[in-house]
């Protein structure tokens, strides 16, 4: 399952201060990429379990969380 | 240095047989991605690690074999 986020709504300055680590990685990887689409960003398997080490939850509970928090991307 | 494969060329029909295994690995890919844009196709550094092990080879040599024979986008 991909995870894409919403880049907007990452960027809001509103934002839960919890979810700066999430923000900070997907902006590295936008530099890494070259990628400026601006609107979504999907990430891979690896990173959203690099991520939920760090939030010291499992993948499947983050990504209920990012849900949550409004920063998946709608399709 | 990232890898972009020229998919046209590889899917010529007077391609050296041996690269084979390279057409394969892409056509592969651009199955798990949905990427159908037809004309380059760029994988990953651990990508070219694992066709160089197929090829008995090492990856800088490959990158050089890959280029003899034609199949690398030109930029
Ligand atoms: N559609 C698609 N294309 C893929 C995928 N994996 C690799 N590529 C293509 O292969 C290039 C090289 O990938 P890399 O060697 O892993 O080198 C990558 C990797 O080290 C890092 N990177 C980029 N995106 C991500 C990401 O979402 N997560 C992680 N962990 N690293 C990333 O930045 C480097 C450069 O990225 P790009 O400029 O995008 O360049 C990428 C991209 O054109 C994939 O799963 N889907
Ligand atoms: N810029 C950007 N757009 C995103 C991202 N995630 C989703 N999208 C958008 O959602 C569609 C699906 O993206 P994907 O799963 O990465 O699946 C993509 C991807 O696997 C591959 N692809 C397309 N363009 C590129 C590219 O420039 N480089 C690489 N490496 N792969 C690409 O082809 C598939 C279909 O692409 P599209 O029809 O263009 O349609 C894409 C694109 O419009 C993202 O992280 N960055
Ligand atoms: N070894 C290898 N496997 C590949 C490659 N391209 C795609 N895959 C496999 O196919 C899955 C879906 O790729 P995607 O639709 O492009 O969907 C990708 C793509 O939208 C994005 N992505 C991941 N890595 C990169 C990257 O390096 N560059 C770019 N531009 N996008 C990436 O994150 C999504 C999920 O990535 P994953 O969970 O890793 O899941 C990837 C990965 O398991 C490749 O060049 N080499
Ligand atoms: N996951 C994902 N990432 C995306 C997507 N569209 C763009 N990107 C990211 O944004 C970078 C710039 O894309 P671009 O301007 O469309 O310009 C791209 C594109 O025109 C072409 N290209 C190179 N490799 C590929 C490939 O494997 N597939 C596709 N469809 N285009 C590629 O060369 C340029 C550089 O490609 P990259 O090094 O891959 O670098 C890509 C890739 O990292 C997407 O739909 N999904």
């Amino acid at each position: 399952a991909k995870v894409m986020l919403d880049l907007r709504r990452l960027a809001r300055s509103d934002l839960d201060p919890e979810l700066q680590p999430v923000s900070r990685f997907a902006h590295t990887i936008q530099l890494q990429r070259g990628d400026f689409n601006g609107s979504v960003l999907t990430i891979r398997g690896e990173d959203l379990r690099a991520l939920s080490v760090i939030y010291g939850t499992d993948p499947d509970e983050l990504v209920i969380r990012l849900e949550d928090e409004g920063v998946l991307a709608e399709l």
